[in-house]
């Protein structure tokens, strides 16, 4: 393990724990998609069904056991315990993710390593994670606001994406490795955080401070 | 080495 693949793993962590603390004490889940996190249950689910068939570290199975948990949890917040269904916002989220699950469906039946349905459900969750944000992106733009926890949240997400570039570099040449899928649909889905980001500093930061006296 | 095949990220 490198150094990029550490902080990135800790990125995508941090930004799950943001999300439940700030749940938790809002009491509230305002202006959080119910339907990414959805489309992140199926995605760690059909991801690490290898639990039950390789053991990697425990580093590994500590961590894919908590992002199932944890994505499983937050869906249950959204739905049932603090949930949004009589609040106006949960139109906003109003995403078709068929066509998302659709096209990662065909993507991951076209390109995977192995015709089996571990490898297919594998290449699936990567194609589906890569594009699992977006209608969470959608919601943010059409209240054209985002609040610090879902940006903290976004943020936090991105760098995550962000660090297993460098990681990648690193992996083929110290190690090797080179697994042009995840590649592939991790250069996709940070292409999707970085857009957000540049909108968001266009249109939040830049007309602050075009504001200020 | 071919280690592509190890889904060893998460």
């Amino acid at each position: 393990m490198n150094i990029f693949r550490i902080l990135g793993d800790l990125s995508h962590l941090t930004s799950i724990i943001i999300l439940l603390h700030t749940i938790n004490t809002n009491k509230s889940t305002t202006g959080i998609s119910l339907k990414t996190q959805i489309l992140y249950v199926i995605v760690f689910i059909t991801r690490y069904l290898d639990l039950f068939t390789k053991f990697i570290s425990v580093y590994n199975t500590l961590m894919k056991i908590f992002f199932i948990i944890s994505s499983v949890y937050i869906v249950y917040l959204i739905q049932y315990k603090y949930s949004q269904k009589h609040m106006v916002k949960q139109d906003l989220d109003n995403f078709k993710v068929e066509y998302l699950l659709a096209g990662s469906l065909l993507a991951s039946l076209i390109f995977n390593y192995k015709f089996t349905p571990l490898e297919i459900l594998w290449s699936f969750s990567l194609w589906l994670e890569s594009v699992a944000i977006l209608p969470q992106l959608m919601m943010l733009t059409r209240t054209g606001e985002a609040d610090m926890l879902t940006t903290n949240y976004i943020f936090c997400l991105g760098l995550y994406r962000a660090f297993y570039i460098p990681n990648w570099f690193y992996r083929y040449f110290a190690e090797g490795h080179f697994d042009k899928l995840a590649v592939f649909t991790g250069l996709i889905q940070t292409l999707l955080y970085s857009d957000f980001f540049y909108i968001y500093y266009k249109n939040v930061i830049q007309a602050r401070s075009s504001k200020l006296p | 080495k071919n280690t592509a095949n190890a889904h060893d990220e998460l």
